[in-house]
């Protein structure tokens, strides 16, 4: 066995490694650690996938998620879709501090995090901003739609259903005999 | 995606990720970070696991969760990680994907799903027998 304690995380994200170790030697706990390690890599956006300035959506917005566990309490707290905050795990930490929740999503997760003091700003940077043009300008390849109109392996979308009539389409009514003035 | 376990020298454990997701992804995409389980899982009376891959696969199998399990009944970690990401394989043979374990005694290991993209799989240790965090490697 080796001995205890232990900092394991994934990928040769070093910094995010030594923070952890560094709370347990100033006596923070096993959770302060998890969450002062993450938010390393939250600020120094480790590889591009942690963080602000990453991964933009279809829409070029970047979102973030996160999750902190207590495996003494198995008490939770997440948050997914967090939009316009950096401090990612930071939130996910209030939600398990300050809720009985333990997931919230999207504009609410936001609306949560600055009712918890964390500061709204934007996620994009010219990285993140440059690498969503750079994807439209490839006809949006690669992307996540499939069995849809038109084609997603060659254009852009929106994308529909093959079945769904287009909205300028004349649409067929069924003729309900109870309807009518 | 950062997935991070932590496990203090009075034999607490907490787990966690942090991660801004797939790029390009579809509006309101949410993959297997933040769900607890899938994403990282600890409980201190077995030990605590963290994936990191294509969420979209991994948050299916619950890999973190499965792993602690394995653990729970006596499988090393090394192998409670293997054993997971084979669960996976036998579905989805070319999923991109990792997960780290580490049991109650402070033993670790991690295991990965081979792909000609994706021979290796580095993750980083720091305990009390190392000076500094150490990146280890391991074949997938």
């Amino acid at each position: 066995s080796g001995p205890l304690p232990l900092v394991l995380n994934t990928w040769p994200f070093k910094n995010a490694t030594q923070a952890a170790w560094q709370a347990l030697a100033c006596g923070d706990s096993a959770l302060d650690a998890v969450e002062k390690g993450c938010a390393v890599c939250e600020r120094e956006q480790c590889d591009g996938t942690v963080g602000f300035g990453g991964s933009p959506d279809e829409l070029g917005e970047t979102t973030l998620d996160a999750m902190i566990m207590d495996g003494t309490t198995m008490n939770v707290g997440a948050v997914g879709g967090l939009r316009r905050i950096k401090n990612a795990i930071g939130v996910a930490r209030k939600v398990l501090e300050y809720t009985t929740h333990t997931l919230l999503v999207g504009e609410s997760a936001t609306k949560f995090a600055e009712s918890m003091g964390f500061p709204s700003e934007d996620l994009s940077t010219n990285s993140s901003q440059t690498l969503h043009s750079d994807w439209l300008a490839r006809n949006c390849q690669p992307n996540y739609w499939r069995n849809v109109i038109p084609d997603p392996s060659k254009y852009c979308g929106p994308y529909k259903p093959p079945g769904i009539l287009k909205q300028d389409d004349p649409v067929c009514i069924e003729t309900n005999v109870h309807g009518h003035d | 995606t950062i997935g991070m376990v932590v496990i203090h020298k009075t034999g607490r454990i907490a787990a966690g990720t942090s991660t801004n997701g797939l790029k390009f992804k579809i509006p309101g995409r949410v993959g297997d970070s933040p769900v607890p389980g899938a994403g990282a899982y600890a409980d201190d009376t077995a030990g605590a696991a963290a994936a990191t891959g294509d969420g979209d696969i991994l948050m299916r199998f619950l890999p973190s969760y499965q792993a602690v399990e394995y653990m729970r009944r006596g499988e090393d970690p090394g192998t409670a990680c293997q054993k997971v990401i084979s669960r996976i394989q036998k579905y989805f043979p070319k999923f991109f994907g990792a997960v780290i374990c580490a049991n109650v005694t402070g033993s670790y290991g991690a295991a990965c799903n081979k792909l000609p993209t994706f021979p290796q799989f580095s993750f980083m240790v720091y305990n009390s027998l190392r000076t500094h965090p150490v990146e280890e490697k391991v074949n997938c």
